[in-house]
């Protein structure tokens, strides 16, 4: 969840 | 999205724009050092692996694509194109950016969310990030008279990583107060870098006289 949070930004 | 990420998504668009423009339109890529734009794209290719797996927006997509594309453009100017690769400061770009992708990647290894491919490679890619001006920050310094669009390049760069702090700063107030020590950390490294520049550059902006680093 903590990667996936980070997923969205470029 | 918050307009603090777009804001530093759009100054990150620009400064890459306005390389592009004075590479093309001047013909001419003094004053830029090619060792910083070679780390761009690895920092791209190594943050972007998952960019035909995973589909977040038409907006991520888009703009993943317009980085690495704009960034490996640039690096084929400066090395290959037959006129501006004469103008490059070949002698004066002497870091050894190796010497810092190689710790970038140990420390990866070491200290990452979790222990896959994509995610030690993207943890590679966001430590990259924050030295990879340095080239260029050293080869400014070299070059005695710098021209306004490289100028304006280098601060827009740094402006953009700036903002992203901020855009971090109201996502950790308004997604649950999420810690992501390592793009916070990373990032803060990245835009002290530019301390020195930015007072420089705002001097020079201020009195209105040619932006000149100290040697």
């Amino acid at each position: 969840q903590e990667r996936e949070h980070l997923k969205d930004e470029l | 999205m918050n307009v603090f990420r777009l804001a530093g998504d759009m100054t990150h668009l620009l400064s890459i724009i306005i390389l592009l423009l004075k590479i093309r339109a001047t013909k001419s890529c003094t004053g830029i050092s090619l060792k910083t734009q070679e780390l761009y794209v690895i920092v791209f290719l190594t943050r972007y692996l998952d960019l035909f797996t995973k589909y977040i927006s038409f907006y991520n997509t888009t703009m993943k694509l317009v980085f690495l594309g704009t960034s490996i453009s640039i690096v084929w100017y400066m090395r290959y194109h037959k006129v501006v690769k004469q103008t490059y400061n070949k002698d004066q770009d002497t870091f050894r950016h190796y010497f810092l992708a190689i710790p970038c990647f140990l420390l990866a290894l070491l200290i990452h969310h979790e222990f896959t491919v994509i995610e030690v490679l993207w943890t590679f890619s966001i430590y990259l990030e924050a030295v990879a001006i340095l080239p260029q920050l050293v080869l400014l310094q070299r070059s005695r008279n710098i021209d306004n669009l490289t100028g304006n390049y280098v601060f827009l760069l740094g402006a953009y990583r700036a903002l992203y702090l901020v855009n971090w700063v109201y996502r950790y107030f308004t997604e649950n107060h999420l810690v992501r020590w390592i793009p916070w950390l990373s990032g803060l490294v990245q835009t002290t870098l530019y301390a020195d520049f930015f007072y420089y550059y705002i001097k020079s902006w201020k009195n209105n006289e040619k932006l000149q680093l100290p040697a």
